[in-house]
């Protein structure tokens, strides 16, 4: 029904500017609605990094563009949170800083969801609870094996095998 | 409701049985380049009910089954198992815990399975409809899509809203 | 041939004149996610004569000045110089140095320059056509684009290599 | 004319093959000229990484296609080197050990081409003659720096600025 869709909506408007907010240490981000019939409309996206002026999505970065979408994820989840999630490597175009801020605001939804994450960034592997490495010792042939995050030497080291 | 192992056989690059323990809070998976990380996704997504073969990366489904190596012939099956823990009964059936099954086999023959007993594939979505599990929703974001959701055009942005109310 | 210097000023996030001094071998471009890598390709692409606002991520060639911050008022005019070492003569013409310039005004206006006399868009790709340097060439390989290479259909695949005959 | 793109293509063809061998270290690869007329036809890739079965290029990895592209754009530059070649963040999705193939063939090409190459990754930092890095002290203005790789503490720092 169409007044769900606009409460949504309106809800959604305001966690992704908040969300926004923190993934981008201020700034704002706004959702739109074209003219027209609400059950028909797209939805314009217009954001402002911090200090810049309000632009079309198109000329921000490839990093800025991935908070921009991990944004808006994290703002639908806080209405809809799913069980489970499953990220592949979306920590791949951020910087270290940004990886920081990623993985500070998923924190926030740990009591509400599980998260599986594919990364090959050490910041992000640190915060994980338990983490499997994938192999190929036979090629083409996929293993898993269960590893941890040694804080000590900042890497990960093979715990026995979880196939047997 | 979350999500406790996963069984992989004959998918993909899964030649051998592989099986994984989840716990709640975060999981990592990490590896070197083509060694199968997405490959665990893309079972998930196939045992959820994904019809499109492009969408796992194949020509046709006959792609998601083992198709061997220089060393090893090729499968005859593929079958991925999904178990959840229901203990909040999120999911509308009475057992505590609710595993998926789907098998395809060489001769294109499927079948789906709830807790061991075979059902339709139109049972498996049905269970997860209201969950926010699904092979469209948001909760299994591929590599390199997350940057579709913010270029996406302004009618496809609808739809992930339209997936939320 | 190679690349000697460019100077940008006004152009995208080039807001002061920003001078920039390559040698042969290889140079590194580093910094933080928005800062402003990509544009330095992107005033390359657009100093040798692109003509598609999309390909250089804007909705128009006016996106291509310098629209402001929260403290700085927006540009009049995008500027691009990029300076080659033409010892070799590779290109068609008889100085050691070759300059090429373009410049776009908020009025819409475009003026282009070869060492430093002005001159039409079409001499700028003219200047260029058999070196395997331009827009289309895959002598430019913007973000992301390095799998659309074999992603592409066929029939695109084919254009990569007729530039290369 | 006909008979050049034929000739370009046998030629393309077995240096795709040779540089995708010494990415991959092992194994082949193939372009393969559709049917019909040759002016018309489109460009089939078929590859088969070291032990796996050969297949089509969709069924490949993130990783694994990027160091396919890789190796096609270097077999197109050792029949027509470009003076210069600009590459942004193409090892964005390799893991180390083939950040260490990618800069190990971009050696190869130093002698006929300039690279001016856009990257996150400490070890492509590290073959570069000179580095340049780009901020934004002041928001939303972008300036760069001479900066060089120091190898003792594997980072780079800063060098008098470059823009006086
Ligand atoms: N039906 C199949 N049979 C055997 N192997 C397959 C099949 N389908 C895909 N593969 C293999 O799976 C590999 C790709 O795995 P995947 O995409 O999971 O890698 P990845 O770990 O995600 O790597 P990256 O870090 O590069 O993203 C390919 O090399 C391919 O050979
Ligand atoms: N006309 C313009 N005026 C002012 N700023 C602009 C203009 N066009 C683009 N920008 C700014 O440039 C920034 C993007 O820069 P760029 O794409 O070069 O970043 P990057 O350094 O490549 O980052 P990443 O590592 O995330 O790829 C945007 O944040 C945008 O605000
Ligand atoms: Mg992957
Ligand atoms: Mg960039």
């Amino acid at each position: 029904s169409v007044d769900l869709f606009l409460e949504t909506f309106e809800k959604v408007k305001e966690n992704f500017n908040r969300s926004f907010r923190r993934m981008f240490n201020g700034g704002r981000a706004e959702l739109i609605m074209e003219e027209g019939d609400p059950m028909e409309a797209g939805i314009e996206i217009v954001v402002q990094p911090p200090g810049k002026k309000l632009q079309h999505i198109s000329l921000l970065s490839g990093g800025e563009k991935a908070l921009v979408a991990t944004a808006l994820l994290f703002a639908i989840y806080e209405i809809k949170p799913c069980p489970f999630c499953f990220l592949d490597e979306i920590d791949a175009p951020l910087d270290d800083a940004n990886v920081g801020r990623f993985t500070n605001m998923l924190r926030n939804f740990l009591d509400r969801s599980q998260f599986i994450i594919i990364t090959h960034n050490k910041k992000t592997m640190e915060m994980c609870d338990s983490i499997y490495g994938v192999t190929m010792a036979e090629e083409g042939v996929t293993r898993l094996y269960s590893m941890q995050f040694n804080k000590k030497n900042n890497n990960v080291q093979t715990l026995p095998p979880a196939n047997e | 409701m979350y999500l406790r192992k996963l069984q992989v056989s004959g998918f993909k690059s899964f030649a051998d049985k592989v099986e994984v323990n989840f716990d709640k809070g975060v999981t990592g998976i990490i590896g070197p380049n083509g060694c199968g990380k997405s490959n665990v996704s893309d079972s998930i997504r196939w045992v959820l009910g994904e019809q499109s073969p492009r969408r796992l990366r194949g020509q046709g489904m006959a792609d998601m089954i083992f198709n061997g190596t220089v060393n090893r012939p090729a499968g005859g099956m593929a079958e991925v198992t999904l178990t959840f823990d229901n203990a909040d009964g999120l999911l509308p059936v009475s057992y505590r815990e609710v595993a998926v099954t789907r098998r395809l086999h060489r001769s294109g023959e499927s079948e789906y399975l709830i807790n061991n007993t075979k059902c339709r594939m139109k049972d498996i979505t049905d269970l997860f409809l209201d969950s926010g599990i699904g092979t469209s929703a948001y909760s299994l974001m591929e590599q390199g899509r997350v940057d579709q959701v913010v270029s996406a055009k302004p009618k496809d942005r609808r739809e992930l809203l339209e997936e939320t109310a």
